[in-house]
């Protein structure tokens, strides 16, 4: 069957005119949300003075505050069946995700895989997602820092002191061990974004959350390391695959939410283990 | 206990702070991962002697191995792709019930699943692997699909086992 939408009941999710991926919540909340890659060029120097530092394994420092966009190839198709639905989506040589929703689940996956990040014009690169939403959340956005307690995060600000930024992206990129999310001012509305691994992240916009994904440096950052975030395996460079899940909506019913949420965490971070055993006809009885 | 003493030894080595932030020289990343696959591969026969505790079948002289497929990551399991039948543990390492999705790689296109705890079969799917993932340096996979079933209720720090089996018109495909 030709189709250019997944998502079930509960969200239609297709692939935009520039090659994002368009997400409409089809519930009362009227909550939308658009994912995009995007990447910073990391700062490069000798390392002599603070203003020299290069972007390495212990910082992220990047060269300047411009956000570079991808152009999009347009190359998806669309996979549905009883139990998920996917869109398998190609953004370019070495970026490409699927994005998913399974029957009776709530969350939308992003599936990304990204790698081996292109070295030939000699430039580190940091490749990040951006989930961009309607809603409106006020400079304000909160990650679980230590994966124990959530902290209230407000974009080029200091809670105990006067703050003048002059790295405006580094200086508002916080960690995020489980999940980091918004709220929205007026309405009761949360959007979250829970991660598989540690990660850095950040709301450079009212409503976006963006998160790094995938770093490659060639140069050290002199914090003791001695070597550049170049990492290489099969002669090229790492090849990373990890997934967010994305959850929103309303949260008039606040229990119940927070409920499903923690769940979402735990699922993520303590996935069961799985264990095999081949079988021949002979020992099916055996086994059993 | 010998071979546990040497997961606790690896899991210690991975608490020092350039382990858990990446901050390692490159050398040591590698050392890392040999200890982390050594001792993981080793927890093998650990969880098969869990499991035969739990299922009663401590004295058997049965020998059942367990294998756990460290490439699921980049969707490559030898055990899944290789078999046309084959047993499946699921275990639970939380407190609390969950019901999730198993994902695993194979190589035929249709699958009966049976959840051999509650003895009915379930519903199941085909979905194909997107070609970025099969062309990953270093993969060395023959499987270019995925099985995929809802595991519902699994126990809390418990397991469910399911029995998956190639349709018998797939069966010689698969096998060859």
């Amino acid at each position: 069957e030709s189709t250019n939408f997944i998502g079930g009941d509960l969200y239609t999710i297709t692939v935009d005119d520039s090659g994002h991926i368009a997400v409409q919540y089809n519930d009362q909340s009227d909550m939308n949300f658009v994912q995009s890659f995007h990447y910073y060029e990391g700062a490069e120097g000798n390392n002599k003075v603070y203003e020299n530092r290069s972007s390495g394994a212990y910082i992220f420092r990047p060269k300047t505050s411009e956000i570079h966009n991808f152009v999009y190839e347009r190359d998806y198709t669309i996979v549905k069946g009883p139990l998920v639905e996917e869109i398998h989506q190609n953004v370019n040589e070495w970026i490409s995700q699927v994005v998913r929703v399974y029957k009776q689940e709530e969350r939308i996956e992003f599936e990304w895989l990204i790698g081996p990040i292109p070295i030939d014009d000699k430039q580190g690169k940091e490749i990040v997602t951006k989930y961009t939403s309607n809603l409106n959340s006020n400079g304000e956005f909160y990650t679980d820092s230590n994966g124990r307690e959530t902290l209230k995060r407000k974009r080029d600000h200091r809670p105990t002191w006067n703050l003048r930024l002059y790295e405006p992206i580094a200086g508002n990129y916080y960690p995020v061990t489980t999940k980091m999310y918004l709220k929205d001012k007026n309405k009761p509305l949360k959007f979250s974004v829970f991660t598989d691994r540690s990660q850095g992240g950040t709301s450079m916009k009212n409503g976006e959350l963006e998160l790094m994904i995938h770093r490659r440096l060639l140069n050290d950052d002199a914090f003791g390391v001695g070597e550049a975030l170049n990492e290489v395996a099969y002669n090229t460079g790492l090849v990373v695959r990890g997934i967010h899940y994305v959850y929103g909506g309303n949260t008039k019913n606040l229990d119940a939410f927070t409920l499903k949420e923690k769940k979402l965490t735990l699922e993520l971070a303590l996935r069961p283990s799985i264990f095999v055993t081949p079988l021949t006809q002979t020992n099916i009885d055996n086994w059993r | 206990e010998k071979e546990l003493e040497q997961f606790r030894e690896a899991m210690g080595v991975m608490q020092h702070h350039d382990a858990v932030t990446g901050t390692e020289k490159q050398l040591v990343a590698d050392d890392y991962a040999r200890l982390l696959y050594e001792n993981v591969f080793n927890n093998e026969n650990i969880a098969a002697k869990s499991i035969y505790k739990w299922s009663n079948q401590e004295n058997s002289t049965l020998e059942w191995k367990t294998y756990s497929c460290l490439e699921l990551n980049i969707s490559s399991c030898v055990y899944t792709e290789n078999s046309s039948d084959f047993a499946v543990i699921i275990y639970n390492s939380q407190s609390q019930p969950v019901s999730t999705y198993v994902r695993l790689p194979v190589n035929g296109n249709s699958y009966e699943v049976l959840d051999s705890t509650d003895n009915v079969k379930i519903v199941s799917q085909i979905v194909p692997i997107p070609e970025r993932v099969l062309q990953i340096p270093g993969r060395e996979s023959k499987a270019t699909k995925e099985l995929v079933f809802r595991v519902n209720d699994l126990p809390p720090l418990g397991y469910k086992a399911y029995e998956i089996s190639a349709k018998s018109d797939m069966k010689e495909e698969t096998l060859g």
